[in-house]
């Protein structure tokens, strides 16, 4: 079914940047 | 009492639900533990990159940013993070630059832009993500796939470039050429005991292996040829930097021995339905080399036969291989300092640079041309060996 409105635009970091984000599975258990 | 009856197909939506905090437990199963060469064998190519996109589905369906962003940004650390670990490992790298490329696919084909949906079924259609434009997110993880690509070349390069010389160049397998060694020549001792044993057959083996696995992952054919065409650039660079390093490889044998050994890599190119990767032609100056090394070269039209037959070798690797050239037998002479100043002379005009050794690091540009999948989502299912029982169909 496709949607009636627009989709909003996901703003997304560099490549660079989402490394520095330490993201969750950064402290994931040994 | 309840009775489990299993949903039809046709009922699931091609998305998978989870929770927000089984995100780790995901990236961490699917990715980061995934043995190419154990559980993924028996998968569906590209399954991992298929089960992530409908993740990813599902984060849109409920309209949660958030989930969206946070599961593209694991994914692409856990990819980064699984390539930093075992980046040399090319099974490894083939394997999640296959599945980027296929999670890139399924973002394009998926977003409801019509350029991307001309291929899809209806119910494909009916699939696409919902609440968000993606497109931002495309370009970096087009960006992290250049990444691996370049990995992936490098991991190839460090198997492949110690064959090399070996295989090409060293090893004969064609008897009573050279059955006379070039004068004052004496063969090379090797340091290594692996050294020198190399032939042309384990660079081939060696080709067919990179390609199986490649093929084996559902790696895009046309990234399959990029990948072949960077592989015989290094070939054909690093067997026509030795040939300008060494006497003993400058002789009419050894000329016979290149052009023979260059049919079986185009041979090789046929059998894989790759003649037109652009592969072959990365070997022209090392074919010309070789033909240098076997042509005539005393009279001026000689010279000019040389000239115009060299394009793909610049004016210092033309004079070095006639200087190097080395003759096998007593019917045979050096070439005349005469001759190659009129080489020199003839060649002056070229506009080039005077570089004599190719660039064996060099890397063409990647290019990821989309390729849709008829795969239909609704219709995937999950081995339990994922261990992914967390996830529900939707």
């Amino acid at each position: 079914r496709p949607p009636s409105r627009p989709r909003v635009l996901l703003k997304a970091p560099t490549l660079a940047e989402m490394e520095e984000m330490n993201i969750s599975e950064e402290e994931e258990s040994p | 009492h309840p009775v489990n009856i299993p949903r039809r197909e046709k009922d699931f939506q091609g998305m998978l639900e989870y929770k927000k905090e089984d995100e780790l437990k995901l990236v961490k199963n699917l990715i980061l533990e995934l043995k190419p060469r154990g559980v993924a064998v028996n998968l569906i190519p590209g399954l991992p990159a298929y089960i992530l996109f409908m993740c990813l589905r599902h984060a849109d369906y409920l309209n949660d940013d958030q989930k969206v962003r946070t599961l593209l940004t694991s994914t692409i650390n856990s990819i980064k993070k699984i390539l930093k670990k075992r980046g040399d490992d090319f099974e490894t790298v083939s394997f999640w630059l296959s599945n980027t490329c296929r999670f890139l696919h399924c973002l394009k084909q998926y977003s409801g832009d019509p350029a991307f949906m001309k291929h899809n079924s209806q119910r494909q259609n009916e699939h696409s993500l919902s609440n968000f434009d993606l497109a931002e997110y495309r370009q970096v993880i087009s960006d992290l796939a250049i990444q691996i690509y370049q990995q992936l070349i490098k991991c190839m390069e460090n198997i492949l470039q110690p064959m090399i010389v070996s295989g090409m160049l060293e090893h004969e397998t064609i008897q009573g050429v050279s059955g006379v060694k070039p004068t004052g020549l004496r063969k090379r001792t090797s340091s290594i005991a692996d050294e020198g044993t190399d032939t042309l057959d384990s660079i081939l083996r060696q080709l067919s292996a990179f390609h199986s696995t490649m093929c084996q992952h559902g790696t895009d054919p046309e990234l399959i040829k990029q990948v072949v065409k960077q592989q015989f650039y290094i070939i054909g660079a690093v067997t026509l930097n030795n040939l300008l390093l060494r006497k003993d490889m400058c002789s009419w044998s050894k000329g016979m021995q290149i052009r023979y050994n260059v049919s079986q890599l185009e041979e090789w190119l046929r059998d894989k339905g790759l003649m037109t990767c652009g592969a072959k032609e990365t070997l022209e100056p090392l074919i010309q080399a070789a033909q240098l090394l076997q042509v005539k070269k005393k009279t001026d039209e000689d010279a000019e036969a040389i000239c115009s037959m060299c394009l793909a070798l610049t004016t210092a690797q033309i004079v070095k291989v006639l200087n190097l050239y080395t003759p096998v037998n007593e019917f045979e002479e050096r070439v005349s300092v005469a001759f190659i100043r009129t080489i020199q002379t003839r060649l002056r005009d070229r506009c080039e640079t005077p570089q004599l050794l190719m660039d064996t690091k060099m890397i063409y540009p990647v290019t990821f041309p989309f390729n849709p999948s008829s795969l239909a989502l609704e219709t995937i299912q999950i081995p339990t060996s994922l261990n992914l029982g967390f996830l529900t169909r939707v």
